[in-house]
């Protein structure tokens, strides 16, 4: 997908 | 979520809290930059923009607040509140933190994942990040005697990254296609900023005397 990946880190 | 994240987020937080506990119940910032603490509220408003678009989990946005809140409420402290600004060293204080935000955005321009608005904010985030600590550490060499909290604070500040380190390293070997040198780099240099504080906060420990930083 050309979302960037996720930020799930705080 | 592995261990180290997870220890990396509650030494970060325990770091907030010591700082928020000096501040709030001794009503002092004797030893504190507050260019560091303007730096980090930077830090976390640029990192968190998708606080309110992404949601990833109750924990994650629950430590965004705390760090924003807790971030933002120190330099309120530092600047506003009549008896702990009084305890502000200004005159030692005196990095230039405008010379740390411009080469941080000026690399988030060209070194980015994409260049979109969020993407860059969240690479200048991370290379502020980074360096932030630098006013904090010229304080210190500069004020003479550290106290346990301030020296607690820097450690703790510095401890949280190094678990992050170990938890890359943990996403690298288990998940595929982890791979975000953004964040492995800035990571790494800020590490590694703090080595020599490190180094004699350790011996400080061990010889059991007071925390002194080389002039």
């Amino acid at each position: 997908a050309d979302e960037s990946f996720v930020k799930d880190e705080l | 979520m592995n261990i180290f994240r997870l220890a990396g987020d509650m030494t970060h937080l325990m770091s907030v809290l010591v700082l928020l506990l000096k501040i709030h119940t001794i009503k002092s910032c004797a030893g504190i930059s507050l260019k560091t603490q303007e730096l980090y509220a930077l830090v976390f408003a640029t990192r968190y923009l998708d606080i309110f678009t992404d949601f990833i989990s109750v924990y994650n946005t629950i430590m965004k607040l705390i760090f924003l809140g807790s971030s933002f409420s120190i330099v309120w402290y530092m600047r506003r509140h009549k008896l702990v600004r009084r305890s502000y060293d200004k005159e030692q204080d005196t990095f230039r933190h405008f010379f740390l935000v411009l080469p941080c955005l000026l690399l988030a321009l060209v070194m980015n994942e994409k260049f979109t608005f969020k993407e860059v904010m969240w690479a200048f985030s991370l290379y502020l990040e980074a360096v932030a600590i630098l006013p904090q550490l010229v304080l210190l060499q500069r004020t003479k005697n550290i106290d346990n909290l301030t020296g607690q604070y820097v450690f703790l500040l510095g401890a949280y990254r190094a678990f992050y380190i170990f938890n890359w390293i943990y996403r690298y070997f288990t998940e595929p296609h982890y791979v975000h040198w953004i964040t492995w780099i800035s990571g790494l240099v800020q590490t590694l900023l703090y080595a020599d504080f490190f180094y004699y906060y350790f011996n400080s420990w061990k010889n059991n005397v007071k925390l002194h930083l080389p002039a």
